[in-house]
């Protein structure tokens, strides 16, 4: 019941692109990520908080091969829907652990956070579901962020065990 | 490959809690996140984008029975750490998509966020992995979001294969 985290895994292959400030209203989200769909984009993680205000920020995660196209898709969308900005950033890679019953464990992710803080590592996204804890890193933050979040919970890095990021 | 989407779950015991301009500097979720577990509150979604500035905002979510408590934790850590403000929600409930490859077919998250936007349901929070999109809506929106969203997946509301939310 204690060991609930299974495996850690990353993913260098991300790209982060966010919309700052975009109409906190119905039909945003789908005008942009339609429009990235019609374009074939894969899109990895989507992250949206509210503020609740006129306006609020969306992110998501691409490839970093797709990162210049979904950058001229989103840039359109956002002008016609008066985003204040648009940001790209490739300089990251993802870093996750994984696990069962998260939900369960408050302090699993804590652990995580800690694990990152204590290594001096910013953390500058964060997505969650009840198997996974997934944190956006500086790029070349990430090995050493694998390294430190395995010895947090207490595995080996020669585990198999680490899914997709 | 075109089905992806196997159930729509959604979750009325949920309130989210906001800290809104928090600085965005390592230490910071390790902070707010381990006063939270060492009181034993239960975390659902954590929610983070970054808008590569000096703060950032963070949201995460609770059962309803932990609202005022988690409130009183973490307006006490966000006052120490700067943070601008904290913003508590009761009137809010999840909606989600559970599937498997969502990432490979990007048009699956516009497609659920079409149906709510075309329902006039604003998104407040979005959330998604590999085998789930989740969204906060306004609680009084939730049933009519899942019968939309069953409905723009061609799934019939009697399934009962959707897990939870
Ligand atoms: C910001 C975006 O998610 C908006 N609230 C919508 O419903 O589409
Ligand atoms: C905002 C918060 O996630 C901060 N960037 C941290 O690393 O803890």
């Amino acid at each position: 019941k204690d060991l609930v985290v299974t495996g850690v895994a990353h993913d260098v292959n991300v790209a982060k692109v966010g919309i700052l400030d975009v109409p906190d209203r119905p039909g945003v989200a789908y005008r942009i990520f339609s429009a990235l769909a019609q374009e074939a984009i894969n899109v990895d993680m989507i992250v949206q908080t509210t503020k609740e205000q006129q306006t609020t920020d969306m992110l998501f995660s691409v490839s970093r091969d797709d990162l210049a196209r979904a950058k001229e898709i989103v840039e359109a969308v956002a002008k016609e829907l008066g985003a204040r900005d648009v940001i790209v950033n490739d300089n990251v890679a993802k870093v996750s652990i994984i696990g069962a019953g998260m939900v369960s464990n408050p302090g699993v992710a804590a652990r995580m956070f800690e694990a990152l803080a204590k290594a001096d590592i910013n953390i500058q996204v964060i997505s969650t579901s009840e198997i996974k804890v997934s944190c956006l890193v500086r790029a070349e933050d990430v090995l050493k962020a694998v390294r430190v979040v395995h010895e947090a919970f207490g595995l080996s890095q020669a585990d198999p065990e680490a899914g997709a990021a």
